[in-house]
Formats: structure tokens, C-alpha cells, sequence
């Protein structure tokens, strides 16, 4: 079974 | 909530120049859940004001939380917050505590 131990990377926005 | 943490710190950013100049990454649901700066631009408003660092989490613009918030939407707050003309600087309230 898996398993989610991290959330995902964000994108980058140049402001 | 909206109590101001205790290692935060208001930073009043004049809009000097004609961009804010700083790059964020994170968001709601993502691996780092409050927006960081990741980039200030030389010349921008930002680097102007001389008070936001690299590595800074950015809790409140203008007094409105980012918690919650995916990253789009805190960069689009964040967008219209340099952009209005009802003010001539953006608050922001910001934390070295990751």
C-alpha cells in the first residue's frame, strides 16, 4: 500500500 | 489565529520601483504550507526597502493571512496588493521561523 509521507514542491512565481 | 506570532515582524515594502521584485515559492498543500521568499531581484521594491530576507515565510499582506492559501492565490494576493493604487506600500508580515 502506499504510503504519502510528503506533500509535493511548490511551484515558483516571480512577483 | 490572527494573533501575531511572537518572532514576526512587520515589514513596510514602498513600491519604489515599478516591480515587487521577489520570487515565492509554497502554498497551501504543498511541502512548505506558508508562501517563502525564495528570490529578492536587485532593484526591485523589495530589495529598495532593505528589510525582507531570503528564506522569510510570509504570514499576513496587507493584514490578510496566507494560511490556507494555495500558492496561486497567495501570489495572486500578493500581485494585487503591489499593483492597487489605494496604497503607495505593501505590508508584510513575515517570520524567520520556517
Amino acid at each position: 500500500r502506499e504510503k504519502r509521507l510528503t506533500l509535493p514542491p511548490s511551484e515558483i512565481t516571480l512577483l | 489565529p490572527g494573533l501575531l506570532e511572537p518572532t514576526s515582524t512587520l515589514v513596510r515594502v514602498a513600491k519604489s520601483a515599478s516591480t515587487l521584485g521577489i520570487a515565492i515559492e509554497g502554498g497551501a498543500n504543498t511541502r512548505q504550507p506558508l508562501p517563502r521568499i525564495v528570490t529578492i531581484q536587485r532593484g526591485g521594491s523589495a530589495h529598495n526597502c532593505g528589510q525582507l530576507k531570503v528564506g522569510q515565510v510570509i504570514l499576513e499582506v496587507n493584514g490578510v493571512s496566507m494560511r490556507g492559501r494555495e500558492h496561486r492565490d497567495a501570489a495572486r494576493l500578493i500581485a494585487e496588493a503591489f499593483k492597487t493604487k489605494e496604497r503607495d506600500h505593501v505590508d508584510f508580515l513575515v517570520t524567520d521561523f520556517n
